[in-house]
C-alpha cells in the first residue's frame, strides 16, 4: 500500500 | 486477522446491534446524538467508496456493507419514524457539525498518504471518525440521564477502539511492512476521548447502579 495505507481493516 | 481485530470489529458491530435493538424495543431514541449518527454515517460513507475499486476479502465487503446500511438506518428512524423521532433530544443535541468536519476536512487535504480524491477522503474519514463520538459525549453530560443500552453502546464503542490498538501493537510486531501512523495517531485520539467516560461507566457499574455523570 502506497505511503503505509492498510486496506484491510474496516 | 488476529483476534484483537476481529475482536475489535465485533465489538462495533454490537454496539450497532444494540442501538437498532435499543430503538426497535423502546420505539425510542432519547439519549442519542443524531449528530453522532450522522457524522458516522459520513464516515462510512467517505470510507467505504473503496467498495468500488478494490477487494479486500468477503468479510471486510460485508462489514462495510452492513455498517453502511445499519447508520442509514439509524439515521432513518431517528429523523422518519412517527414513534421515534418524537423522542429525539433535539434541543439538547445542539452540536454543530462543521466544528468537527472542517477541521478534519483541512487536516485531510494537508496530511495525507497521497494527494488523491479517494485517498484524501479516506483520510477525511480517518479523522471524522476519532471524533464523531463528541456530539454523543456532549449530549450524555448533558441529559445525564442515561439508560442502560445506550451506556452499553458507548461502552462497545470505546471498546472497539480499545481492542484495534491491540491488533496495531499485535501486527506492528508480526507484520514488518505494518506502519500507518497517520491511523494509529488518529485511533490514539479517538480511544482518549473514551477515557473520561469509561472512568464513570466503570465506577457506576462496579457500585451495581446506573451510569451516573458527574
Amino acid at each position: 500500500a502506497k505511503g503505509g495505507r492498510t486496506k484491510d481493516e474496516l | 486477522m488476529n483476534l484483537f481485530r476481529l475482536a475489535g470489529d465485533m465489538s462495533h458491530l454490537f454496539s450497532i446491534v444494540l442501538i437498532l435493538l435499543k430503538i426497535y424495543t423502546s420505539k425510542s431514541c432519547a439519549g442519542l446524538s443524531m449528530k453522532t449518527q450522522e457524522l458516522y454515517t459520513l464516515v462510512f460513507v467517505t470510507r467505504y467508496l473503496d467498495l468500488f475499486y478494490s477487494y479486500v476479502s468477503l468479510y471486510n465487503t460485508v462489514m462495510k456493507l452492513i455498517f453502511l446500511a445499519s447508520s442509514f438506518g439509524i439515521l432513518w428512524y431517528m429523523r422518519y419514524h412517527k414513534q421515534v423521532k418524537q423522542t429525539y433530544d433535539r434541543e439538547q443535541d445542539t452540536f454543530r457539525h462543521y466544528i468537527l468536519v472542517v477541521p478534519c476536512a483541512v487536516l485531510a487535504l494537508i496530511v495525507n498518504n497521497e494527494l488523491s480524491v479517494t485517498e484524501v477522503l479516506w483520510t477525511f474519514s480517518i479523522y471524522l471518525e476519532a471524533v464523531a463520538i463528541l456530539p454523543q459525549l456532549v449530549l450524555l453530560q448533558r441529559t445525564k440521564n442515561v439508560d442502560n443500552l445506550t451506556g452499553q453502546y458507548i461502552f462497545f464503542l470505546g471498546a472497539y477502539r480499545a481492542l484495534y490498538i491491540l491488533n496495531w501493537i499485535y501486527r506492528y510486531w508480526t507484520e514488518p511492512k505494518y506502519r500507518q501512523y497517520l491511523v494509529w495517531a488518529a485511533g490514539l485520539v479517538q480511544t482518549g476521548l473514551y477515557a473520561d467516560f469509561f472512568y464513570y461507566y466503570l465506577k457506576s457499574w462496579q457500585a451495581g447502579e446506573k451510569l451516573r455523570l458527574p
